[in-house]
């Protein structure tokens, strides 16, 4: 654990939180990719099988809890209990484009070839790219919430944080992981277009326009 | 030790 690793954490769980408060607070998912958050509930699904076969620590054990049952209950919140502010319409990304071939990558390099590792393998390729939806969507209606606009930057903060994370592991512990690198890498440069519009407009102005 | 790879990363 160092402090790039537990920012990045504490970042990713602000993003999932100010998420889940936005909903429900304003009891409306108006500008919320479903497809995005449905993919998020599939990837700490994916990963945290290991829940059940391996115990590394009550923060990690905590948090994955934490994690899944989030992405639930705005899967949940999105799909029943405020569906009716749901934009289907807006929320048009093809999902089965990322979802089949990130399954057929992980199949193909992964670290052991089991199903457990099969599974943390797709949910990191997955992990990379499930915010494209949301990002097409914002794209599609030209505008975002200023606090959807907070939780993205706080989910793109978070694998940046991981990035530094990883260079510290490398130096301070000669620990890398390849796959979560070059996924970790793809991922964060998904994010820097709109951190520049972040920072160049999005402070101040509100509703937010690309 | 843990059998195949283990991840404590998040």
């Amino acid at each position: 654990m160092n402090v790039f690793r537990l920012t990045g954490d504490l970042s990713h769980l602000a993003a999932i939180i100010i998420l889940l408060l936005k909903i429900w607070k304003s009891r409306s998912c108006a500008g919320i990719s479903g497809k995005s958050q449905i993919l998020f509930a599939i990837v700490f699904t994916t990963r945290y099988l290991d829940l059940l076969t391996s115990f590394i620590s009550l923060y990690n054990t905590c948090m994955k809890v934490i994690y899944i049952g989030c992405a639930y209950a705005t899967v949940y919140l999105i799909y029943a209990k405020f569906r009716a502010t749901y934009d289907g319409n807006h929320d048009s990304f093809r999902v089965e484009f990322l979802v089949v071939p990130v399954g057929g990558l992980s199949v193909l390099i992964n670290h052991d070839f089991s199903p457990l590792e099969i599974l943390w393998t797709f949910s990191i390729y997955l992990e990379s790219v499930a915010i494209l939806p949301q990002l097409f969507m914002i794209s599609k209606t030209g505008e975002a919430e200023t606090i959807t606009t907070h939780y993205l930057f706080c989910l793109g903060l978070y694998r940046a944080l991981y990035l530094f994370n990883w260079i510290w592991r490398f130096y301070f512990e000669g620990f890398f992981d390849m796959i979560a690198i070059v996924a970790g890498v793809v991922q964060t440069v998904l994010y820097c277009d709109f951190f520049y519009l972040y920072v160049t407009k999005g402070w101040f102005s509100r509703p937010y326009r690309l | 030790a843990d059998e195949g790879t283990s991840h404590d990363e998040l």
